[in-house]
């Protein structure tokens, strides 16, 4: 599959939606 | 090796996969099975793999003889709510899992053996209406109970004598969960599939949600089994239970999707169906390593292989009955197949 179909994707996607998500 | 003993390729190109009769377990009651499962059993200083046996009201434990053969050793007696299945703690030894229950999970109990007199004995570890129960790595549990609207999804670690010790909540999401499973890749990551289809992303050390995908199709009820994390993307491993034949890709077992947890996009990789000339919805199965294998409604087991998408085996309904229970040893080189009547019968997969 392509980035297209996907959107962008992030190695760090586990650390970077941690920071982000609510706590 | 009779045509029985030996399951057949479902095709001349894939005879390299093969499922190989090692032995048959025979409950002498007769009762009902509703699981099977393997554990890492120590005793005398001698490690073992060790068979465990679900019915209704017993669960047992078989430790390997000589020559394939087994012999139970040990047999819990749970006669007040009956097991509903075994919940396989992928790290634990001695240590034997169960929910009990009627219609859902009321109870999650362990079940050991005292190391000071030998006697059996059970610990409560949960109450509740209970959807789903995983175990975990690293001694661990968890679960999702009660309603919608106070939905807990809750971690407890077990200690070695069977007890359990710290309890942590995850954040709950405003969709019941019904499947959990680990991601290979990520220690502190899990997913879980909801009622109404969505994919949730936990970070087990903080509780947080991290994201809740849908899984896009509008088959409800999916159920995760295997997750992984490779190259910024997480590919799950999913059965539909409650799908419908499809004109484009016929009633698949299970089917690999991949997700980007940044975006919630999510494509299919891969289905898992039957090769052609074979028949039988998706009834129960399990996933483990590269492999997963299922019980299909026609009463025979089909096993693929996750890599290459391809059915590599089929173990058709012997003599004595269709298939109704299909589990992976600890390794997946080892298959489990049950019956209604309580046989067990270990397959090498080689």
């Amino acid at each position: 599959c392509s980035e297209s179909d996907l959107g962008p994707i992030s190695l760090n996607w586990f650390e970077e939606l941690s920071t982000e998500a609510p706590s | 090796l009779t045509a029985e003993q030996l399951a057949v390729a479902p095709s001349d190109n894939l005879r390299d996969r093969s499922l190989q009769l090692a032995s048959k377990l025979k409950n002498p009651s007769s009762s009902c099975a509703v699981d099977v499962s393997t554990v890492w059993w120590e005793s005398a200083g001698c490690t073992e793999l060790c068979i465990v046996t679900a019915c209704e009201t017993f669960i047992s434990l078989w430790k390997p003889l000589a020559s394939n053969q087994w012999r139970k050793v040990y047999t819990w007696h749970l006669t007040e709510i009956p097991v509903i299945q075994i919940v396989p703690l992928p790290d634990v030894c001695n240590l034997v899992c169960v929910a009990l229950g009627d219609l859902e999970i009321g109870e999650i109990r362990l079940l050991l053996c005292s190391s000071e007199d030998g006697s059996l004995k059970q610990s409560l570890v949960k109450t509740g209406n209970i959807k789903a129960v995983l175990g975990l790595t690293n001694r661990k549990l968890v679960s999702s109970s009660g309603t919608l609207q106070d939905q807990q999804i809750e971690i407890i670690s077990v200690s070695e004598a069977g007890r359990s010790n710290e309890r942590q909540t995850l954040m709950p999401p405003e969709e019941t969960i019904l499947a959990f499973a680990e991601v290979e890749g990520f220690r502190d990551a899990l997913v879980g599939t909801t009622a109404v289809n969505s994919l949730v992303v936990w970070n087990l050390k903080t509780g947080q949600i991290l994201n809740k995908m849908p899984v896009g199709y509008s088959y409800p009820a999916s159920i995760c089994h295997r997750a992984y994390s490779d190259s910024g993307l997480l590919f799950v491993v999913l059965s539909h239970p409650h799908a419908k034949e499809n004109e484009s890709c016929g009633n698949p077992a299970f089917r690999m999707r991949v997700f980007n947890p940044k975006t919630a996009r999510s494509t299919g990789v891969m289905f898992f169906s039957l090769p052609p000339g074979h028949s039988g919805r998706y009834l129960e199965g399990e996933v483990k390593g590269v492999s997963a294998a299922a019980v299909l409604t026609s009463g025979a087991i089909a096993v693929w292989d996750l890599f290459s998408g391809q059915c590599t085996a089929l173990l058709p309904p012997n003599a004595d009955g269709n298939w109704s229970l299909v589990r992976w040893s600890v390794t997946d080189s080892c298959l489990l197949a049950g019956q209604k009547d309580g046989s067990v019968y270990v397959y090498h997969y080689s």
